[in-house]
């Protein structure tokens, strides 16, 4: 079972001004961001039990926490994944999602099954690359996308131009 | 081309061709031309001088003096134009990157800065800002939140409830951004989100910067009795701000809106699909 009480002690002793403002020894600013991420684990399991009752199927939900250093395991292995974005406010959203991809073309469908348009792009400074796509959610709820390696299909990944600046 | 711009249905940026530095932002639904210019700059920390001994620490933001050093006075960049995206990734220095980027149906400009580990084997603790440079007139006058809600009217070198003597010119003027620092002339607004707190300030008109890492050599002697220095080779940090150029008249709608956007950001799951039904029916 999932359990957002740890989080919530955690965010509370992070109320201290050191937490807030970074004026703490390095130790005890490295034991703040260790009691965050235990609190965020229970979290986890919390979503996924309620994302489980709510999407009407027990999953082995993942989440990437490095997506702003474009590491995803799942993502960057599997053939085919969902992708579950859920959004936290009151109105309708429109949202790029981007994830770290193996070298492939990959096709991207909506809830309703229709094929939504993506991009791969590859990452100048690790030749990694991340797959982008338009995700339409709900207010107060969330939307399932499905991604499939396209078999056959040479990844057309959009490579970074260099440009060559004046010599300086 | 030697024209170096990206561009989606809202928003078109362009960057000097010789120096790869942004140079001019457009607002195409409103007709609005902005030349603003973005460097990343860093300040010297102070270890103390004839003034005061008072050294830039944990505690406290103090330069050594008024004016930042630049990174770089150029950046050796590279595209990327798809259907969705379009990105001009600028490399400034070993430790100084950024990717400015419009996604298709975006409205504002999004920097993503990577800085760090913040060199100091030179003996110098830096404090490392990216830096807005404008013509707007703003008279002394910029703008910050407070925790995402009441926006305070800022002035260079006052204080609305005492009569200040500014002794430091930098620090003096620094506020705290929870979420966003903007400013304007009579028609034009320019506006930078931020994804988490920031120190910042508008230290000479039209100009707007924010502090996004520091690396400190000395303690400042207010109670850490630590460095702000970072074990090993140093902490690199990656964060966004989102640009907006507005009419003074609209900008509360684009920058509220998207700030909430910003800070409830949605929240992504990912399985491998093939689950078992979770009611037995």
């Amino acid at each position: 079972s999932g359990d957002s009480a740890p989080l919530n002690e955690a965010m509370a002793v992070l109320q201290h001004h050191d937490a807030v403002s970074g004026t703490s020894k390095q130790h005890v600013a490295d034991d703040y961001a260790r009691q965050l991420a235990a609190g965020w684990d229970p979290c986890e399991v919390l979503l996924s039990n309620a994302l489980a009752r709510l999407s009407g199927f027990k999953e082995n939900f993942t989440y990437c926490r490095n997506l702003n250093i474009s590491v995803c395991p799942l993502s960057q292995t599997a053939k085919n994944f969902q992708v579950i974005i859920y959004n936290p406010l009151g109105r309708k959203m429109d949202w790029m999602v981007r994830l770290p991809v193996s070298e492939h073309g990959f096709v991207v469908r909506d809830p309703n099954g229709t094929v939504v348009p993506s991009d791969v792009v590859i990452l100048p400074s690790s030749d990694g690359q991340e797959l982008l796509f338009p995700a339409s959610l709900p207010a107060l709820g969330f939307s399932i996308y499905s991604v499939s390696q396209a078999p056959g299909q040479r990844p057309h990944a959009h490579k970074p131009q260099p440009r060559s600046p004046r010599t300086w | 081309s030697r024209d170096l711009a990206i561009q989606n249905e809202h928003i078109r940026a362009r960057f000097d061709p010789d120096t790869g530095l942004l140079v001019e932002m457009e607002n195409l639904d409103q007709n609005l031309v902005l030349p603003v210019r973005q460097a990343f700059y860093w300040y010297n920390a102070s270890t103390g001088n004839n003034q005061s001994a008072q050294v830039s620490g944990a505690y406290i933001f103090r330069p050594n003096q008024q004016e930042p050093w630049m990174v770089s006075h150029w950046a050796q960049t590279r595209v990327v134009k798809t259907p969705l995206v379009q990105e001009i990734h600028q490399n400034f220095s070993a430790w100084c990157s950024q990717v400015v980027r419009l996604y298709r149906g975006q409205r504002h400009l999004e920097l993503e800065w990577t800085v760090g580990p913040i060199p100091v084997g030179d003996g110098w603790g830096k404090e490392i800002i990216s830096r807005f440079d404008t013509a707007l007139e703003t008279k002394g006058l910029f703008y910050t939140d407070s925790n995402g809600r009441e926006v305070l009217e800022r002035r260079r070198d006052y204080r609305p409830t005492w009569k200040l003597n500014q002794t430091e010119a930098v620090a003096g003027n620094y506020y705290p951004v929870n979420s966003r620092i903007y400013i304007r002339d009579s028609n034009t607004q320019l506006t930078v989100l931020t994804d988490r707190s920031q120190g910042g300030s508008s230290l000479r008109d039209g100009s707007v910067e924010l502090m996004v890492h520091r690396r400190l050599l000395k303690d400042d002697g207010r109670g850490v009795a630590e460095a702000l220095l970072e074990d090993g080779l140093g902490r690199w940090v990656r964060g966004r701000h989102l640009v907006l150029l507005d009419k003074v008249q609209t900008a509360a709608t684009g920058h509220r809106l998207e700030a909430e956007k910003e800070v409830l950001a949605p929240q992504v799951v990912l399985s491998s699909g093939g689950g078992v039904p979770y009611h037995v029916k």
